[in-house]
């Protein structure tokens, strides 16, 4: 554990929190995507399937059933109690052609053919991808919240933090584990765009922001 | 496992 990975955890669950506490205190989900909100609780349901079978440390153990818990309560809000909110006309994205190539390329590449390895790295694809569905919406709409705006600044916060992290362990033990850096570099480079519009127009006082 | 890493990130 460094300080990079330990402040790229708390900006992803600082991320996950605004969403879920904007969607509660508004008692709406407008504007925001259930489908990518499902793959991103695919992504933890799939990722965190160790926690059956090996013990990291009580922190791992925590923020992994927090994640879990959090994400399915995320999906809950979206689709069960303020479903009347959800804005599924714009939430148009074809997830099957994200699913259809990561389910393919985690049976291709993987550290090892087991049903555990090949779930882990479907997880790690699927993260990299699972927001494209809300880009998709935001630039469907033409804008988005400030406070949806927030909650990816968070997502892509933790994204490039944990690129230092890598680079950190890289220097510090020699770790390097290239799926994650290599699907992790991809999808940070999703946030890019998006960073720019965000720093320039969001904290400038526009409070909305839209997309090209 | 043997060659099975153990993924300590979340």
């Amino acid at each position: 554990m460094n300080i990079f990975r330990l402040a790229g955890d708390m900006s992803h669950l600082v991320a996950i929190l605004i969403l879920l506490l904007k969607i509660w205190r508004s008692r709406s989900c407008a504007g925001i995507s259930g489908k990518s909100q499902v793959l991103f609780a695919l992504v933890f349901t799939t990722r965190y399937l160790d926690l059956f079978t090996s013990f990291i440390s009580a922190y791992n153990t925590v923020m992994k059933v927090v994640f879990l818990a959090l994400s399915y309560a995320t999906v809950y809000l979206i689709y069960m109690r303020f479903r009347n909110s959800y804005d599924s006309e714009n939430d148009t994205f074809r997830v099957e052609f994200l699913l259809v190539p990561v389910i393919g390329l985690s049976f291709l590449e993987n550290y090892s053919f087991t049903p555990m390895e090949i779930l882990w790295t479907f997880s790690i694809f699927l993260e990299s991808v699972a927001i494209m569905p809300q880009l998709f919406m935001i630039t469907k709409t033409g804008e988005a919240e400030s406070i949806t705006n927030h909650y990816l600044f968070f997502l892509g916060l933790y994204r490039a933090l944990y690129i230092v992290n890598w680079v950190w362990r890289y220097h510090t033990e020699g770790f390097f584990d290239q799926i994650a850096v290599v699907s992790g570099v991809v999808q940070t480079i999703f946030y890019c765009d998006f960073f720019y519009l965000y720093v320039t127009r969001v904290l400038r006082g526009r409070g909305k922001m839209s997309l090209p | 496992a043997d060659g099975e890493p153990l993924h300590d990130e979340l």
